[in-house]
């Protein structure tokens, strides 16, 4: 799955997903992906956040949700994105996930649960894509 | 007097340009100095730098959804990891079917396709929906319906050989690993029949042998004394090649 953030020159934010979903699912399974604020939530006036993992799990929390409205509230992105996973985590230890959060000023974190994730980058002080690791 | 209300005015000025040239940096700062900025989940280049090329470039002052598109619908075409795109994760009749979703920041509006069938543009779909509707979500072969209307190509077979080699391993492999709970056969290919918890008898706890386990996959069931415990057939596959 992918799930995107672009912050544009004049601050507009947008994200997007997509994804063929869970392998040998059951027929008419629908993870994640285009679920609002599950995979990914923007809202210009904060940040954005997008998601990937066990869909049939992360459906049930709405993390990019939480995520901006964390952030809305005060939190900075690496706060918000630990506070959404932990809080999947809480209910379901087993569970596999991951979240990258970036607010309006372009700061950007991630975190995850149950594997490795990692997560990509590039802005106008980049030469070309940086990818940044997050260890569970 | 003259002169004193010209450095009056001159310093006026100054100050005036000092507030706008900071209000600026800091106006830069908010709207524009490290913008445009891509993200995105995974070590997926060649998405971002499609995103990149269109929000960052003078002739493509795109807008930052025309770039979200672009970097996804650069990943179906890639496949990236082949958990994206068609040719991927077929389902257990074999089939491909894509899930996607945009929004925009600025007004909130959400286009949205899930289960889509026979069309391989997920968020192209996705971006219609939040064009030419008042929906949010549409969904299988009436989401197929409506992207073929507003012009996408299809109907398509998403499968790939890869994606049904996959499959026919699968169904030789007892349709193992699975997402059914509480059903039996166990540890087989269905069709599947529900048991009907209320009735199964309560000895101490519900012990079932393992059948087998198989590349770490834990098959058969468990020992649980939690009758309420769902009997997994095993335990879900999750990982960088097999997730939403």
């Amino acid at each position: 799955t992918i799930s995107m953030a672009v912050i544009d020159k004049m601050g507009h934010i947008a994200v997007g997903t997509s994804t063929n979903g869970a392998t040998f699912k059951i027929p008419g399974r629908v993870g994640d992906g285009p679920i609002p604020g599950s995979s990914s939530y923007g809202d210009d006036e904060v940040g954005a956040c997008g998601a990937t993992g066990d869909g049939d799990i992360m459906m049930r929390f709405l993390p990019c949700y939480q995520v901006v409205e964390s952030m809305r509230q005060g939190m900075d992105p690496r706060d918000a994105a630990t506070d959404a996973i932990s809080r999947i985590a809480r209910k379901y230890p087993d569970f596999i996930g991951a979240v990258f959060a970036v607010n309006k000023e372009g700061v950007h974190a991630g975190a995850c649960h149950g594997w490795t994730f990692q997560y990509s980058v590039r802005n106008s002080s980049m030469q070309d894509v940086e990818v940044i690791t997050v260890y569970p | 007097m003259r002169r004193s209300s010209v450095r009056l005015l001159i310093g006026f000025l100054l100050i005036r340009f000092n507030w706008c040239s900071a209000v600026g940096d800091k106006g830069a700062g908010k709207v524009g100095v490290a913008f445009p900025l891509v993200v995105s989940t995974w070590p997926f280049r060649e998405a971002v730098r499609a995103a990149w090329k269109v929000v960052s470039t003078g002739e493509g002052w795109g807008s930052a959804v025309d770039a979200v598109v672009a970097g996804c619908s650069a990943c179906e075409d890639l496949r990236c990891d082949g958990t994206v795109g068609p040719g991927g994760s077929p389902d257990e009749n074999g089939e491909t079917t894509l899930d996607a979703l945009v929004m925009n920041g600025a007004t909130m509006e959400i286009g949205a396709v899930a289960a889509m069938r026979y069309v391989k543009d997920g968020i192209k779909a996705a971006k219609l929906v939040m064009e030419h509707s008042e929906h949010t979500l549409l969904v299988g072969e009436k989401a197929t319906a409506f992207a073929i209307s507003m012009g996408l190509p299809g109907p398509t077979n998403l499968s790939s050989p890869e994606s049904i080699e996959k499959w026919e391993k699968w169904k030789q492999n007892h349709c193992q690993p699975n997402f059914w709970k509480n059903v039996v056969p166990v540890g087989k290919c269905g069709p599947y029949h529900p048991i009907n918890l209320a009735s199964v008898e309560v000895e101490g706890s519900v012990k079932n042998e393992v059948v087998g386990s198989q590349g770490g996959l834990c098959q058969g069931y468990y020992e649980s004394d939690n009758l309420l415990e769902p009997i997994k057939s095993n335990l879900k596959v999750v990982n960088r090649h097999n997730h939403d």
